[in-house]
């Protein structure tokens, strides 16, 4: 209920209503999104319980690692009800055609089969928003000072979703571990998407916000 | 941690 209480309200794309819609102007739409959601990200990540009480230094590491999943179960929650539209935001939804022509039709396959994987669970939102606070409490950096106090945050919010699972699926005592098993998934469209945007910053062809720039750069 | 230096300020930012 925590989590569900600090759910970031939505985010506009907001596309440049003066430049005519060239494919460089939806990746521009698109990564300034991304930016500003980097934004709320980073504050959403403040009020999970534990997180703020990690060292300064922890806390970059799960965010660096982990803020590119984080991003994507929005787009995948987002998208559920749509067939085949990727629901980047209410006024930026992209299909095939659109994501094929800008260069993200790879990406694309990936996120449909990863919709298609929730959408067949049914996910509601309690469970999205516990997946989402998993996968950073997951994120398996490279650069942790305290173990001990991740494992503990892992833990809690494992127990939250058990504890949910019990009490409101009783109809299929394996949901929690499907849900835990669509996370490598996760992790691949991630990194496939890191790779997709920093393609994209080496062609040079659209101009990033600093953020978004930094966090690129940041995930090895 | 120079190279991250939005993530730094943003984490510490109270708001």
């Amino acid at each position: 209920s925590h989590l569900l209480l600090v759910e970031p309200d939505k985010i506009f794309a907001m596309a440049d209503p003066t430049t005519s819609d060239t494919d460089d102007k939806v990746l521009t739409t698109l990564c300034d999104l991304a930016d500003r959601e980097l934004v709320v990200l980073i504050s959403w990540a403040k009020h999970i319980p534990g997180f703020s009480t990690l060292s300064l230094g922890d806390q970059m590491g799960l965010l660096q690692s982990a803020w590119m999943e984080v991003l994507i179960l929005g787009v995948v929650f987002r998208s559920l009800p749509y067939d085949e539209g990727l629901v980047y935001a209410d006024d930026l939804i992209m299909e095939r055609e659109q994501c094929r022509t800008v260069g993200l039709l790879d990406l694309y396959c990936t996120l449909l089969q990863l919709i298609a994987k929730y959408r067949k669970l049914q996910l509601d939102k309690e469970e999205f928003v516990t997946l989402k606070a998993m996968a950073l409490a997951n994120s398996d950096s490279m650069n942790i000072e305290n173990i001990e106090a991740i494992q503990n945050l892992q833990d809690i919010l494992h127990e939250a979703l058990q504890e949910y699972e019990k009490n409101r699926h009783l109809e299929d005592p394996h949901r929690g571990g499907k849900l835990l098993m669509t996370l490598p998934l996760l992790r691949q469209t991630a990194n496939k998407a890191v790779q997709c945007f920093r393609r994209i910053m080496a062609e040079g062809r659209v101009t990033m916000h600093k953020l978004f720039l930094e966090m690129l750069e940041a995930k090895v | 941690k120079e190279k991250h230096k939005i993530l730094h300020r943003l984490l510490q930012d109270s708001t």
